[in-house]
């Protein structure tokens, strides 16, 4: 089973054609192997991103570069996931 | 694990594939004078797909169609479409009654049962179908990037290991030329509402083209209606208009060929996430969520019966 251990979802809002175009062009970075939640559609928003652990400092980094604002949406990916399941084996019970 | 009547079954918990399918044929049962379930297909991996039909007779009445779970990761959407089978037996005397005298109800609560299970035994995240082409390591298919409606145009990725891949050809997915010859066999349906998730929103086509479909002003009034309903309950915020308007262009998208087959009432859910769960929305939303949710619907299906065409 795929884990989720570090995975972090970031909300980027761009409000402005250059954050716009910034986030677009994650697209392509294929190495970071992110998963848009919420791809780019326009200004005002919201684009999330689920961004694996190896990926979180180079990306935080480089929006901070291009001085792009991100929130954390989702602090641990897998910290939900589990509670998910947990839930749902609970109500099996 | 199945409960013994789906009125203690828990619609307030995420549920497997298998729990699922016990539910619906406990629902069959339960009403043998309403319900029914038709398998119109099997899935890569040979799993059946399977429909509900709600029906008080007749032979191919006018029809609406209501599919849930296309993108498999998107639980909260096949967990509103068990809700809604049992409001709909609920209903069938009351709200509904005008619309089951006159037409039938198609309910597809697991559209992309390959990938609903992988999401339980194997990623949790995964949103295509679990077929594999030559060629290339990475496995599935959009199922909503793989219609014949503006295929292969921009809005769709011809990367196999895409999130977005159309899949080789149109209707390469056996999940997605399920509905394909339902729809072409069955020849009467008139609305169709394919429900995803997340980003609380009402669309309409077209995804694939700028061009405004012909029923435009119709399409959007109706959603305009439809969103004031649903937002009524809770006050969840809706945004509604075309697909290439409002999100971003979509080839191949289910809703773009289901207008082009002439089913005029075509529309697309996003639900909600509330802004802070996305995919993994709560367990504790699902049953306010397919509540507002059932608001719209029941605005787009009175339309319907009211404008049949």
């Amino acid at each position: 089973t795929e884990n989720f251990v570090g995975h972090q979802v970031l909300r980027i809002v761009p409000s402005s054609d250059a954050e716009l175009q910034k986030v677009r062009e994650l697209q392509e970075l294929e190495h970071l192997e992110l998963d848009f939640w919420l791809s780019p559609r326009g200004l005002g928003d919201p684009v999330d991103i689920r961004v694996p652990f190896p990926s979180l400092q180079p990306l935080k980094a480089h929006l901070e570069a291009n001085g792009v604002p991100y929130s954390i949406m989702i602090e641990d990916v897998q910290a939900l996931v589990d509670l998910e399941q947990m839930q749902m084996l609970r109500r099996r019970r | 694990f199945v409960p013994r009547s789906t009125s203690t079954f828990d619609y307030t918990s995420y549920h497997t594939l298998e729990e699922i399918y016990a539910f619906m044929d406990l629902l069959v049962a339960e009403n043998p004078n309403l319900v029914s379930k038709l398998e119109i297909g099997h899935t890569t991996e040979n799993r059946p797909i399977y429909v509900l039909k709600f029906s008080k007779g007749g032979t191919n009445r006018p029809a609406i169609w209501i599919d849930t779970g296309i993108h498999s990761r998107e639980w909260v959407t096949q967990a509103s479409g068990v809700w809604f089978a049992k409001k709909i037996v609920q209903e069938q005397d009351q709200g509904l009654a005008n619309i089951l005298d006159q037409m039938d109800i198609f309910l597809e609560i697991v559209t992309n049962p390959d990938g609903f299970a992988f999401t339980h035994t194997s990623n949790r995240m995964w949103r295509k179908t679990r077929s594999k082409h030559s060629g290339s390591l990475c496995v599935g298919v959009d199922p909503n990037r793989n219609w014949d409606a503006g295929f292969g145009g921009s809005g769709a990725s011809s990367n196999p290991c895409s999130e977005t891949y159309r899949g080789p050809y149109a209707n390469s997915e056996p999940e997605v030329k399920a509905i394909v010859d339902f729809v072409k066999n069955h020849g009467n349906i008139k609305a169709f509402i394919s429900i995803h998730s997340y980003s609380q929103l009402l669309l309409y086509p077209y995804g694939y083209t700028t061009t405004a479909v012909p029923d435009k002003e119709e399409l959007h009034q109706v959603a305009k209606e439809a969103v004031a309903a649903l937002s009524s309950l809770y006050g969840t915020n809706y945004k509604y208009g075309s697909i290439i308007t409002t999100i971003y262009q979509a080839s191949g998208g289910t809703i773009d060929w289901t207008y082009n087959q002439g089913i005029k009432y075509s529309f697309t859910f996003e639900l909600r996430d509330t802004g802070r769960y996305g995919f993994l929305l709560p367990a504790s939303q699902i049953v306010p969520t397919a509540q507002e949710t059932w608001k719209a619907l029941e605005v787009i299906m009175a339309h319907t019966r009211g404008h049949l065409y």
